[in-house]
């Protein structure tokens, strides 16, 4: 049209560069998600520019490979353990100095960023893999893709593919940063049997933010939704020799539970922490179904219960706890090994004294936002502490509120009590961030899940013990497989629900898998492979929290490992590129941040690289690879 | 199989293919002067499509050198190290650098073994996988010589007859049958052959996609560029 027309017309090269693509393809296979980020940019001045290559990329994903390609020559990553590494840099390192890419920016996601000065008249090439196994929550998995193209894109594209073999129930694609009606247009989405795919491909008018405009209205989130169908209880995968299976039942009954809140009420909590607290323990207590029990206990420098034993979610009793809650008044000091205890004999009272309630899920919750400074106050002696009093009976959930929390510390507990640790961001919208925690462990459906599986089959499992399963959330499942087992391997679920015991045994279905490989092809056997190494790397990272030194390092050597065999960048593993430097000859490392990284502003300004003329010998992550010659006389497939 | 040889000093790459039966094995390098050599097992596919021409492919590889006592029997499956005497077996999931008596073998996992012999040559192993699901296809090897200078003049063998130069002149380039296929009349060994231009793949550098190569195609079992017959190169055993 003509108007399109006019749009086209504009100038999309700032400064004589311009993004000739930005493509971003995630192909998701059973729930593993392989995203390649490709970006062109072409710098038609007459003098050299630098371009930058920024983008953002969840925190849980694992970075898997970079490369860049200039005036014909290649420049890819080289994945090393971080000592070596940092051996190689140390003079950079000893001197507080690193040519990261990556930071940590925001709440779930990271930035990645390199800055390059690009020779005149020419194109560079940018592409970066990373994968994540996507998290079943609140009945669906979502995937994220932040969108952010600093100027207009002649070929900008997302494309979704989604493999699932259960088949897709829903699919959904959102962009909060279109006007509704350009929504519509641009993003196209079908899902039918075990496909479901999504392309949004704008032009560079549908971009434009205004009809004469040269800025883009891409800047947001592409998030797609969707989940898969449940008609089979079995979801079992099993592809060269390695398997996932995922548990995630539907139609059970949702189980009464007892639930004990232990809530901080230090100084430091003072003014909108509170208030926003006092908000989320109003609307938690709002949402209490009939049956079940709870009890809150206040923590400052002294300890105190509202009832001291559980009692039951009456209206009239919901209605006296909102109005302690509304009441209550802040302490000085942290006693919270203290109120911990208080909260743990609550729930271990249960046993005792109230039996017909010994078939209910059990659940703790603590909120804090410091440092113990009150009652016991070593940090090891208070897990020794929650540890025998809670002796597995029930998971306890930390949520570490604002930046002073040690939330290593809320996390090694949580983990020791089969629960887990979240943060909650000290930000308008903590209430939220509360009431959003409390909802993925509100609906309770399965306690002491086991999931065993032929003992001479497996060489290698992931967490098969989960305390609680929670409705809208997913267990998974991963392993090795020893070589012939793969025919008869099966899997069975044992597990308590509300009123029943809970049992099934999943078989491995050949023919399906078959079908499945016909399919799928590689990519299955591929992702079923790096599902368990992704899970099995992340588990052992967390393990690695709570044990003495010796264990640690056999564990932190174990995850390397794996983390090298698999080309990810972990926390103990460190990508660097070769043939590019900055103006200190550092070269461009690609690290996973630290939880506790200093927030952006923090961070001095980014370095910006040269690529060598020469493109460097290629190097793999296995030092034994040779380097081959260019022509070879051999014999092959024909 | 396709044999691929590169001719530098021609800057030009000749090509074959041996179409035998599967269990036949061929010998693709033998030196007499140290005893040092490599032969290929011929599989075929599971299932044969009826009027269809089957392709064979290498199913099994036997390399040895009989002045170190080593043998190496490579398989899609597995790896074995002297075979005759009971030796270790590793899988092509490990990651692995065996050294033995002048020889060192790496295997990358999932992907290539390299061998290198002292005074000898640098020999690869490709791993092909198909997917498991195949009813029709199974995994297979492709072989490569990296480097084979230090072979000496008497080396024979499919591949081996080739480690030292070879001349040809290659005229008369005209359409073929397939016009995106020129064929060229091509003088090799004072005879002269009729050969068509064409693509074949090489896999050394990368075992999922290969890099195509423009190479002269010899009819007919590179009957002509090959001394004597291709049934002259099976032989017995894989050692």
């Amino acid at each position: 049209s003509k108007s399109s027309e006019k749009r086209q017309a504009v100038d999309t090269a700032v400064d004589g560069v311009f993004i000739r693509s930005l493509k971003v393809n995630c192909k998701v296979t059973s729930r593993f998600a392989h995203y390649v980020v490709t970006s062109q940019v072409v710098n038609t001045a007459n003098e050299a520019r630098e371009v930058a290559f920024d983008l953002e990329i969840p925190k849980t994903a694992f970075i898997s490979d970079f490369a860049v390609t200039a005036d014909g020559n290649a420049f890819i990553g080289d994945i090393k353990d971080k000592v070596t590494a940092w051996k190689q840099y140390r003079k950079a390192a000893i001197s507080g100095e690193n040519a990261g890419l990556v930071r940590a920016s925001g709440r779930t996601m990271e930035q990645f960023t390199i800055h390059l000065t690009v020779n005149p008249q020419s194109k560079v090439t940018f592409q970066l893999t990373y994968e994540e196994v996507l998290k079943r929550n609140h009945m669906q998995y979502e995937i994220v893709i932040k969108v952010k193209p600093k100027q207009l894109v002649h070929h900008f594209e997302i494309d979704v593919d989604i493999f699932e073999p259960q088949g897709i129930s829903k699919l959904d694609a959102q962009a909060s940063f279109l006007p509704k009606e350009l929504a519509a247009q641009t993003i196209k989405k079908s899902f039918s049997g075990k496909k479901g795919h999504v392309l949004f491909r704008p032009t560079v008018s549908q971009q434009q933010s205004c009809p004469t405009c040269s800025t883009s209205l891409l800047n947001g989130h592409f998030k797609v939704t969707y989940d898969v169908s449940r008609d089979k209880i079995c979801d079992l995968l099993v592809a060269n020799n390695h398997f996932a299976h995922f548990f995630a039942p539907q139609n059970l009954t949702n189980m009464n539970k007892n639930v004990v809140f232990v809530i901080d009420i230090s100084g430091s909590m003072r003014g909108q922490k509170v208030k926003q607290t006092k908000e989320a323990l109003l609307k938690i207590l709002g949402d209490m179904q009939p049956g079940d029990y709870f009890d809150l206990v206040l923590f400052g420098t002294r300890v105190q219960s509202w009832k001291g034993s559980l009692v039951q979610a009456s209206e009239a009793n919901l209605q006296a706890a909102q109005d302690f809650v509304r009441g209550f008044s802040l302490d000085e000091a942290t006693n919270l090994n203290g109120g911990l205890l208080r909260g743990i004999e609550i729930l271990n009272q249960v046993q005792e004294s109230l039996p017909e309630l010994s078939n209910h899920a059990s659940i703790l919750i603590m909120l804090t936002d410091g440092d113990p400074t009150e009652g016991v106050t070593d940090r090891s002696q208070i897990l020794k502490n929650v540890r025998n009093a809670i002796r597995g009976r029930f998971p306890l959930y930390n949520l570490g509120f604002g930046h002073n929390v040690d939330f290593n510390f809320l996390e090694v507990m949580s983990m020791e009590n089969n629960g887990r640790a979240q943060r909650i961001y000290e930000d308008h919208d903590a209430t939220q961030q509360l009431q959003g925690f409390y909802s993925q462990v509100a609906k309770p459906l399965l306690v002491d899940v086991d999931l065993q599986y032929p003992q001479d089959a497996v060489l290698a499992l992931t967490q098969n013990h989960h305390k609680q399963y929670y409705e809208g959330s997913e267990i998974v499942v991963a392993g090795r497989i020893a070589d012939n087992k793969q025919s008869s391997f099966k899997a069975d679920v044992q597990a308590h629900g509300e009123g029943q015991e809970f049992s099934i045994t999943c078989l491995v279905d050949e023919e399906e898998m078959k079908k499945l490989l016909r399919e799928r092809g590689h990519m299955l056997e591929n992702h079923v492979e790096r599902l368990w190494a992704y899970l099995t790397i992340q588990e052992l990272l967390a393990k690695r929290m709570k044990v003495d030194r010796e264990e640690r390092a056999n564990l932190s050597s174990q995850a390397l490992q794996m983390s090298l065999d698999y080309g990810f960048v972990t926390p103990l593993t460190s990508m660097s590129i070769r043939g590019m430097a900055d103006q200190d000859g550092l070269k461009p490392t690609i690290d996973k941040p630290s939880e506790d990284s200093p927030p952006l502003e923090m961070l001095g300004p980014r370095r910006t690289f040269v690529l060598s003329a020469l493109q460097p010998s290629p190097t793999h992550s296995s030092s034994n690879t040779q380097r081959l010659p260019d022509r070879v006389t051999g014999v092959d497939t024909d | 199989p396709h044999f691929i040889i590169h001719v530098p000093q021609k800057e030009d790459t000749l090509c074959f293919n041996i179409n035998e039966e599967p269990g036949v094995i061929l010998s693709l390098v033998q030196d007499p002067n140290t005893g040092f050599s490599v032969n290929g097992q011929l599989i075929g596919n599971k299932a044969r499509s009826p009027g269809q021409h089957d392709g064979t492919y290498f199913g099994r590889l036997g390399i040895a050198n009989p002045a170190t006592d080593f043998q190496l029997e490579v398989t899609p499956q597995n790896i074995t190290l002297n075979p005759g005497f009971g030796g270790p077996v590793f899988s092509w999931r490990d990651q692995a650098v065996l050294r033995q008596d002048g020889v060192v073998v790496t295997i990358n996992k999932k992907r290539n073994l390299v061998v290198s012999v002292d005074d000898g040559g640098t020999f690869e192993v490709v791993l092909h996988r198909v997917w498991k699901g195949s009813s029709v296809h199974q995994d297979f090897l492709g072989f490569y010589v990296l480097d084979s200078h230090r072979m000496s003049a008497r080396t024979h063998g499919l591949l081996g007859q080739f480690f030292h130069p070879i001349g040809f002149e290659v005229s008369d380039i005209h359409p073929g049958s397939d016009p995106t296929k020129p064929d060229a009349t091509m003088v090799v060994r004072n005879r002269r052959l009729t050969v068509t231009r064409g693509l074949q793949k090489d896999y050394s550098k990368d075992p999922w996609h290969g890099a195509e190569v423009s190479c002269w195609f010899i009819h007919n079992n590179g009957a002509g560029l090959i001394d004597g017959a291709y049934t002259d190169y099976i032989v017995p055993d894989i050692f």
